[in-house]
């Protein structure tokens, strides 16, 4: 009982502490956090189609490359990744956001393409190229 | 011109959202300039000519663009579709140098004359080469002709034959030098793709861009060796064939992580 009641007063304690920072910190605040302009996975299609380039590349028409982009404010959703050092810089950022920006919100992990596209009249090349898709996004 | 977390008159400029700068609908120059370096950084600075438009559709009908766009969606199928034959009869060891390739290019058969040079019964094929890209390293390369049983003059050429292909070394006084690149038996009464290894010859020919006097193949029946007979005789067909059975070279590439980019 007595570990049950130390336990329950550290628990209280806790969330207090924890409310307490969400009230202080506006860049823990959830309302802030899942705004449109935080750092995420945007929808990007590269159209080779669109860019009148179906006549020389024979496939894909296109592709999804994505772009990330927002702010890194934190706590950043579950799948966002962020280095020790983007964690740094924003608390840094908030002790001195004049002179420290906020770290960028950038891939952190791309996966490849393949083209097929004729070379000259006659010879066609089918290439793998590395690092063009965005798979997914976090703050550096 | 303000990169991530740059600072601007006292605020940063962050992931494209600069509040300093108005945006504005680019121009039909710079929206080429654009296009121009997306090309660029994928290895292709020249944007084709208009006057090529629509041509890419009977192109795509010939031989090395089909077996291409089936390495292309056969990669792109899962593990499961992925197993199923394609119609180029690909080898275990072809499947190992395409899952290893970064670069794979094929090269149409040229009938390049050279006036001095006797052919005889064999075939002379040439290919341009040039566009090799340097800095890369040649896994593979492959001959791939097409034997069709209905070609064939008469029932008996559609036996085992022997193709042996040739790397043309000199050309003197309308004289042919050879050095023997691979051979590949043509089964009795078997129709489809043969392919013979001819990296060798290929590797020489992108060091030495002036040696390249292209392939010598002859045919045989496979138990008369001195019986040198024409390849469309036994229903090869030429580059004047049937467009998705004319003859290519496919060439296998592991990059090299050295990257060569015209000057933008």
């Amino acid at each position: 009982a007595k570990s049950r009641q130390k336990r329950d007063a550290k628990r209280k304690k806790k969330a207090e502490i924890s409310s307490l920072d969400y009230r202080s910190n506006p860049y823990t605040d959830p309302q802030i956090q899942y705004n449109s302009r935080t750092c995420k996975i945007q929808t990007l299609y590269v159209s080779f189609r669109d860019l009148q380039w179906q006549d020389w590349i024979i496939a894909p028409d296109g592709y999804d490359a994505y772009y990330c982009s927002g702010e890194c404010n934190f706590p950043l959703n579950a799948h966002m990744n962020a280095t020790n050092h983007a964690i740094v810089q924003t608390l840094v950022h908030l002790v001195n956001p004049g002179k420290v920006p906020k770290p960028c919100c950038a891939p952190t992990k791309l996966s490849p393409i393949s083209v097929l596209y004729f070379l000259d009249e006659s010879n066609v090349i089918l290439k793998k190229y590395k690092n063009m898709v965005v798979k997914s996004c976090g703050c550096h | 011109g303000s990169g991530c977390s740059e600072r601007t008159s006292g605020l940063y400029v962050d992931n494209g959202y600069d509040q300093t700068v108005v945006h504005r609908v680019i121009t039909q120059r710079e929206k080429r300039e654009v296009e121009h370096e997306i090309l660029n950084l994928l290895g292709l600075p020249d944007r084709p000519p208009k006057h090529k438009a629509n041509s890419a559709g009977p192109q795509v009908k010939r031989s090395a663009p089909k077996f291409l766009l089936d390495i292309y969606r056969n990669g792109l199928a899962d593990e499961e579709s992925r197993e199923h034959q394609t119609e180029f009869g690909l080898s275990g060891q072809d499947l190992r140098a395409i899952d290893q390739s970064d670069v794979i290019m094929t090269f149409a058969a040229h009938n390049h004359h050279v006036p001095s040079v006797r052919h005889e019964r064999g075939k002379r094929l040439w290919f341009d080469v040039s566009e090799v890209p340097e800095n890369e390293h040649m896994i593979n390369a492959e001959l791939r002709l097409y034997r069709s049983l209905d070609q064939a003059k008469s029932a008996k050429n559609r036996g085992a034959f022997t193709l042996t292909a040739y790397r043309v070394l000199r050309l003197e006084d309308g004289e042919r030098e050879l050095q023997y690149i691979d051979a590949v038996n043509a089964t009795a009464g078997r129709e489809g793709w043969l392919s013979l290894n001819v990296s060798e010859a290929l590797q020489y020919w992108v060091a030495n861009p002036a040696g390249n006097r292209g392939l010598y193949l002859s045919v045989h029946p496979a138990d008369r060796q001195v019986h040198e007979m024409k390849p469309e005789d036994i229903g090869v067909v030429g580059f004047r064939g049937v467009a998705e059975r004319q003859p290519f070279m496919v060439a296998f590439f592991k990059s090299s992580g050295i990257r060569s980019r015209a000057a933008a």
